[in-house]
């Protein structure tokens, strides 16, 4: 996945 | 996930538990702002969209979901239960926050990171989140005598900022392509608007004196 795709922080 | 990730979160979430305590169990929300509260209540119902769209952990959802909850009933206790609403400083409590929100908006939909719905409303909530303290720290300023639990909650607020700079720092050097200019700058912004309270707070607690805001 591309790095903006994943957002895991809160 | 790194220490000072899960530092940040548990902070954040003590934040949140210092909050409901000083709510459930004193029953008085003297000090503490509805419109900050109202304000993160928005940034986290714009930002958790996606927890519809995408499973990351059950970790993850389940903080989520201890964030939304306990932003909304907040603001329910503070507007609405009998008692609890009667110790909110109405009269000092007047930052005009629904200002904040048309930039931050306008903001959002210039610059994002994919132009869709859930993106916009992704970076809305960053950048909301960002001056969502303002009147908080507006309020703590003109109320002067600032209870400890009101001191504490700013405190653990701006430590779970702090820890999540020192987290992207650390993510930055050890992943591949761990790259989000608009976390990180509407972040830094955000913690540094506690740099000021912080140095008062430390001030008093170096003297041993009640924190003190100077008018």
């Amino acid at each position: 996945a591309e790095s903006s795709d994943l957002k895991d922080e809160l | 996930m790194n220490i000072f990730r899960l530092a940040g979160d548990m902070t954040h979430l003590f934040s949140v538990l210092v909050l409901l305590l000083k709510i459930h169990t004193i029953k008085s929300c003297a000090g503490i702002s509805l419109k900050t509260q109202e304000l993160y209540a928005i940034v986290f119902t714009t930002r958790y969209l996606d927890l519809f769209t995408t499973y990351i952990s059950l970790y993850n959802t389940i903080m989520k979901l201890i964030f939304l909850g306990s932003s909304i009933s907040i603001v329910w206790y503070m507007r609405h239960h009998k008692v609890v609403r009667r110790s909110y400083d109405k009269d000092q409590d007047t930052f005009r926050h629904y200002l904040l929100m048309l930039p931050c908006l306008l903001l959002a939909l210039l610059i994002n990171e994919k132009f869709t719905f859930l993106e916009v409303m992704w970076a809305f909530s960053l950048y909301l989140e960002a001056v969502a303290i303002l009147p908080q720290l507006v309020l703590l300023q003109r109320t002067r005598n600032i209870d400890n639990l009101t001191g504490q909650y700013v405190l653990l607020l701006g430590a779970y900022r702090a820890l999540y700079v020192l987290n992207w720092i650390y993510r930055y050097f050890t992943e591949e392509n761990y790259v989000h200019w608009i976390t990180w700058v509407s972040g830094i912004v955000q913690t540094l608007l506690y740099a000021d309270f912080f140095y008062y707070y430390f001030q008093s607690w170096k003297n041993n004196v009640k924190l003190q805001l100077p008018a």
